[in-house]
């Protein structure tokens, strides 16, 4: 463990914590996207698996269970709960695009072909695009609320401050996964717009107004 | 054969 991946986590909780909360707080799921937070659950649910019969760490272990009631909660707040407040006229994304060539990757380039290592590198390339539909979202509806923004920015740093943690664990010569690095850059990449937007408007007070 | 791929990171 070292200080990048810990804030990285951290940064991921956070944003978790904060999505939670707005919906919570606002009883309101608007501007939100559920399929985004569908496909979160998946990847959350295809890696972490291995709970049941590997122990890292009571970290590991606790952060994996944190991550998985979290999401689903979120997921039960959107369509059950605050089912009247989704809005599922902007929440368009075809996200069967995004989960068929993750299958499909997933199986052709893994580091070994077994079960757990297949849903390991299914859930690390469905991870790397699974913002796209609240992205997609947040440029049609041409907006995001500032706590929507927040939620994002903590979201999009927790992959930048993984890859902060590869290059320090590479220059420590600790053994590094290919497949997670260049799934991280491409997910830290989609954000890029949303950084320079968040960073130029958000942080002057202004509304995030996404070019639809 | 490669090393059982333990993923230690979340």
């Amino acid at each position: 463990m070292n200080i990048f991946r810990l804030l990285g986590d951290l940064s991921h909780l956070l944003a978790i914590i904060i999505l939670l909360l707005k919906i919570w707080n606002s009883r309101s799921c608007a501007g939100i996207s559920g399929r985004s937070q569908f496909l979160f659950a998946i990847v959350f649910t295809a890696r972490y698996l291995d709970l049941f019969f590997t122990f890292i760490s009571l970290y590991n272990t606790v952060m994996k269970i944190v991550f998985l009631a979290t999401s689903y909660g979120t997921l039960y707040l959107m369509y059950i709960k605050f089912k009247a407040t989704y809005d599922s006229n902007h929440d368009t994304f075809r996200i069967e695009f995004l989960i068929l060539p993750a299958i499909a990757l997933a199986l052709l380039i893994n580091e070994e072909f077994t079960v757990i290592e297949i849903l390991w590198t299914f859930s690390i390339y469905l991870e790397s695009v699974a913002i796209l539909p609240q992205l997609f979202m947040v440029s049609k509806t041409g907006e995001a609320e500032s706590i929507t923004s927040h939620y994002l920015f903590a979201l999009g740093s927790y992959r930048a401050l993984y890859i902060l943690n590869w290059i320090y664990r590479w220059f420590l010569t600790e053994k590094l996964n290919a497949i997670a690095i260049v799934a991280g850059i491409v997910q830290t990449i989609l954000y890029c717009d949303f950084f320079y937007l968040y960073l130029t408007k958000v942080l002057k007070g202004k509304k995030l107004q996404l070019p639809a | 054969e490669p090393a059982e791929e333990d993923h230690d990171e979340l």
